[in-house]
C-alpha cells in the first residue's frame, strides 16, 4: 500500500506540475507530503507559485488562484487514471474569463483524444459557448424537472432566465 | 467503454421520464438555480452504487429521499428509477459483460423495499456494479466526478484528508 | 443577554420572512431556534419553501437556492442594525441572471435610503452594470495591485481580462 | 458618518499609496483573480481593528503578514499604513470625536514592533477604535462586512454557530 502510495504520488505530483503552469499561464508549483514519515500517515500540501509572485501554501492565494490550484489537482488525478466519464458541477464560478478559458482549453485537449465524454454544469457564458452540445433543464412545472436539448446557435439569455 | 445514455424516472425532481444523451466531447448542461442540474449529475452517481444518503444530500428519510417527494400539483412517488446505457463497441469491458455490444446497468428503489440494481435485465449486487465501474476506472466517488462544492472542499481540507483523496485515486 | 438575543431573533426573522420572499420572487420562509429550550444554547436553523416547491430545511436546497437563503439571512442582520457600510466579496458567484438581478434590486433599493455606502467585489457582468462608479484592480506589475477608475460607459471586456 | 475615503501604502499586494474614494450608493470593484480585490476587503477591516491574524489570512508570520513581503522586482517593505476617513458632517460620531468635520482612524504596522491606531493625529488604543465603530454600528467583524466565502461558510455552518452570528449582531 506505501509503494502504491507513493507511486501515485509520484504520477500526480508530475502532472500537477505541468498542468499548474498551463491552467495559471505561468508560475510554477508542486505537491509535498508532509507531517508524517510515513507517507500513509502524512498529508498532502500545495506549494504554489502564481506567475511573478512568491511561493506560498494554497492558504495564502485569492479565492480564485486556489480554485484554479485545486482544480490543477484534481485533473492531474484524473490524468493519472483516465476515466470513461468526467462530470463538473460549476467548478468556474469563481475564475475570471482568463481563467475560464484556460480551463476550457484543457477540456478540449482532454476530449480531443476520444476516451472521455464530459458532462459539465455551468453559469458562466463563456463555458456555454465552448460546449459541443447544450441542454437545458428548466421547472416549467414548478418543482418538476424537464430537460430540454437547446440548438447552440441560439442566445444564451433565455437559458438563465428562471 | 463510452457513457452514451442516462435514463431516469421517479428520480427526486425528475418525476416525469427523461432521457439525457451524452455524446462525445464536450456536453454542457445549463439552467437557473434550483431547476435540477445537480440531480441529474446525482442520478448518475446513484446508478453507478453510491451507498451514502449523505452524499446524495438525503435528509432524515436516508436513500428513499432520492425518490420524487410532489409537488403542489403532483402527488409522491413510490419508486425512483435510473438506467445507464455504455457503448461497449470498443470490447474494454470486464470478460463477464465483454461479449454484449451495450451494457445497460440499472437501479430501482421502492418505499420500504431497498434498492436493486440491473446489469443487462439480470439482477445483480451492489458490489457487482461497484466491480463493472471501478474496472473502467470509474464509479460514483471516482475524482472526475466533481459535484458542486468539491473544488472549494479540497481547498478546506486539511492536508491529510487530502493524502485520502489521493490514495482513494491511486 | 437572553431577552436581548429573544428581541434580535425576532426582528431578523421579520426581516428574514420579508427579504426571503423578494430575492426568490415568491415562496416563503422562516428562522427557529431549535436543540435547546434556552435560547443562548439553541441552535439557528432557516426553513426554506422556494415558490411552488415544499418546505424543507437549508441543507436539502440547490447550491444557489443556499447561497440565496443564506444572502436573505445576512440581510436581515443588516437591516436589524444598519451600518453605515457594506462590502460584499462575490456574493452573486453561485447565482442565475434571475437571482442576480433581484439582489441588485435589493442593494439599489437600500443604497438609495443614503444611509448605506456598498463596496461590491464582483466578476459578474450583470453586477458591474448596476453599480453607481467602478474601480478595476490591475497587477500590471506582477504582485503589484494598482487601482484604477473605470469609465462605465467603457466595455467590461478588458476588466476580466487577466 | 459616512465612510469617504481609503488610503492604503505597504499594505499586501498594494504596495504603493492607493487611494479609494467610496461616494454614495454601489462602488464596484473588478479585476482578474488574485490582483488584489479581497485584499482592499481586508485593509478596510484592518483598520477598523481586526486583531485576529487568521481572518486575514496571515501564515506563519502573524500579523506582520500584512505588511508587503516582495515581488521579483520589489523588496519587501518594513511597514504598513492603512488610514480611514470618515465624514462626519452629520454630527453622527461618538461624543469624544463629534466635534470634528471630519475624523481619521489610521493604524500602521512596523515589522518588530507591533501596530498603533491613531484618532485624527492622536495616538489611542485598539480598543478605542473598537468603541469608535461599535457606536456607528460597523467594524472588522459587522455583519455587514461580508468576505469571500462567508456566505457559504453561513450555510455550512452548524445551526449553534448561526446563532453566534445572531447574536454577534444583536
Ligand atoms: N426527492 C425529491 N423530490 C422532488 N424534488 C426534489 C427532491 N430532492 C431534491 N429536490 C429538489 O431539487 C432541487 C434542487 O435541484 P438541484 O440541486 O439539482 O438544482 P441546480 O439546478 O443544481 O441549482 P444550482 O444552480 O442552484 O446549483 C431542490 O429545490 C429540491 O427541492
Ligand atoms: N503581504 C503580502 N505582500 C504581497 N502580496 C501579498 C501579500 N499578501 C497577499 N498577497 C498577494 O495578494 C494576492 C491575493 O489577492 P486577493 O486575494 O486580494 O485577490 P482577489 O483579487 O480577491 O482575487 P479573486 O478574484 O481570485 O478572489 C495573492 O496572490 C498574494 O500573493
Ligand atoms: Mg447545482
Ligand atoms: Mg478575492
Amino acid at each position: 500500500a506505501r509503494d502504491r502510495l507513493k507511486a501515485a504520488f509520484d504520477h500526480v505530483n508530475t502532472h500537477f506540475q505541468r498542468l499548474f503552469t498551463q491552467l495559471f499561464g505561468g508560475g510554477k508549483a508542486h505537491l509535498a507530503l508532509i507531517d508524517a514519515d510515513d507517507p500513509l500517515g502524512a498529508g498532502l500540501e500545495i506549494y504554489a507559485q502564481p506567475p511573478g509572485k512568491t511561493l506560498q501554501s494554497l492558504s495564502l492565494l485569492s479565492g480564485g488562484e486556489q480554485a484554479l490550484a485545486s482544480i490543477s489537482l484534481i485533473f492531474a488525478m484524473f490524468l493519472t487514471n483516465p476515466s470513461p466519464i468526467c462530470v463538473l458541477d460549476e467548478i468556474d464560478a469563481p475564475l475570471d474569463d482568463a481563467n475560464v478559458d484556460r480551463v476550457c482549453n484543457l477540456l478540449e485537449e482532454i476530449a480531443a483524444r476520444g476516451e472521455t465524454r464530459f458532462l459539465v454544469i455551468t453559469h458562466h457564458r463563456m463555458t456555454m459557448a465552448r460546449m459541443n452540445r447544450l441542454y437545458g433543464v428548466t421547472m416549467a412545472e414548478r418543482g418538476v424537472s424537464q430537460l430540454v436539448s437547446v440548438d447552440l446557435q441560439q442566445s444564451f439569455e433565455f437559458l438563465e432566465a428562471a | 467503454i463510452q457513457f452514451s445514455r442516462l435514463r431516469i424516472n421517479g428520480f427526486k425532481s425528475f418525476v416525469d421520464r427523461t432521457e439525457l444523451d451524452i455524446g462525445p466531447g464536450l456536453t454542457g448542461v445549463v439552467g437557473p438555480n434550483g431547476c435540477g442540474k445537480s440531480n441529474l449529475v446525482e442520478a448518475l452517481r446513484w446508478v453507478m452504487g453510491e451507498n451514502s444518503a449523505k452524499r446524495m444530500r438525503g435528509g432524515e428519510g436516508g436513500m428513499e429521499d432520492v425518490i420524487f417527494n410532489g409537488t403542489a400539483q403532483r402527488s409522491a412517488r413510490d419508486l425512483a428509477e435510473v438506467s445507464l446505457l455504455l457503448n461497449n463497441g470498443s470490447r474494454s469491458a470486464p470478460a463477464a459483460y465483454n461479449g454484449a455490444d451495450e451494457i445497460e446497468v440499472s437501479r430501482k428503489i421502492e418505499r420500504d423495499h431497498g434498492s436493486t440494481y440491473k446489469i443487462n435485465g439480470k439482477t445483480v449486487r451492489a458490489r457487482d456494479v461497484h466491480m463493472l465501474f471501478a474496472d473502467t476506472v470509474t464509479g460514483a466517488n471516482s475524482p472526475a466526478m466533481v459535484s458542486q462544492g468539491r473544488v472549494a472542499q479540497i481547498i478546506n481540507s486539511k492536508p491529510v484528508d487530502r493524502r485520502l483523496i489521493l490514495e482513494e485515486s491511486a
